[in-house]
């Protein structure tokens, strides 16, 4: 589960970035 | 309308993997979305990627279309998995698993092929986007990866010529390290 919570912050991170882009 | 509808999509199936992640031993399941949504999502994805354009330069809202429909493709793929590995004393589960997560990319990934087909530069952006993806899939140590990856790699090849010793590094690692 380690290795899926960083995979999912990772990604996180990513749909964060473009969320700021879209707005 | 389409991408804020895929955005919306892709937290809630964060939230749903986050949950799963965090609390494994949880009898309550959170599965907002049943597997046979499959191909609805990818109609989703494929709405959006339809906007890409195939000979002007993309725009930065187009280019983060591209961005938001990979990371759904990734989220969408971990999701069953992690659906299937919760229902495990289900037999079939793991067959409907893979049946849902082929139908869904055996959708999308035309589109994926069409567009990095435009030009080297689209075919590039689409490879960086996909090795993301499958490195994403073989980090959290996924089954599914093993069924994908020939489909897959043939997108990574369509400018077979052009690839960056970087790029073709990263494609050797996950080759070389199959789950």
């Amino acid at each position: 589960n380690k290795a899926l919570l960083k995979c999912l912050q990772r990604l996180q991170y990513k749909m964060g970035q473009l969320e700021v882009q879209s707005s | 309308e389409c991408v804020a509808h895929l955005r919306l999509l892709s937290w809630i199936i964060l939230g749903s993997l986050n949950h799963m992640a965090m609390c494994p031993s949880s009898d309550v399941p959170c599965h907002p979305l049943p597997l046979d949504t499959s191909l609805q999502i990818a109609d989703l994805a494929l709405v959006v990627l339809e906007s890409y354009p195939e000979h002007t330069k993309a725009s930065v809202y187009q280019m983060s279309s591209l961005a938001q429909v990979f990371i759904l493709c990734q989220l969408w793929t971990i999701y069953c998995e992690q659906v299937a590995v919760f229902n495990t004393s289900h037999g079939d589960m793991y067959r409907t698993t893979c049946l849902a997560v082929m139908e869904f990319w055996m959708k999308v990934a035309p589109t994926f092929i069409q567009i990095a087909s435009y030009s080297k530069s689209h075919g590039e952006m689409v490879n960086l986007h996909l090795l993301s993806l499958l490195e994403g899939l073989q980090e959290v140590n996924s089954s599914l990866l093993v069924q994908l990856y020939p489909m897959l790699v043939t997108i990574l090849y369509i400018h077979e010529g052009s690839l960056s010793a970087g790029l073709q590094h990263r494609i050797q690692e996950i080759q070389n390290c199959p789950p």
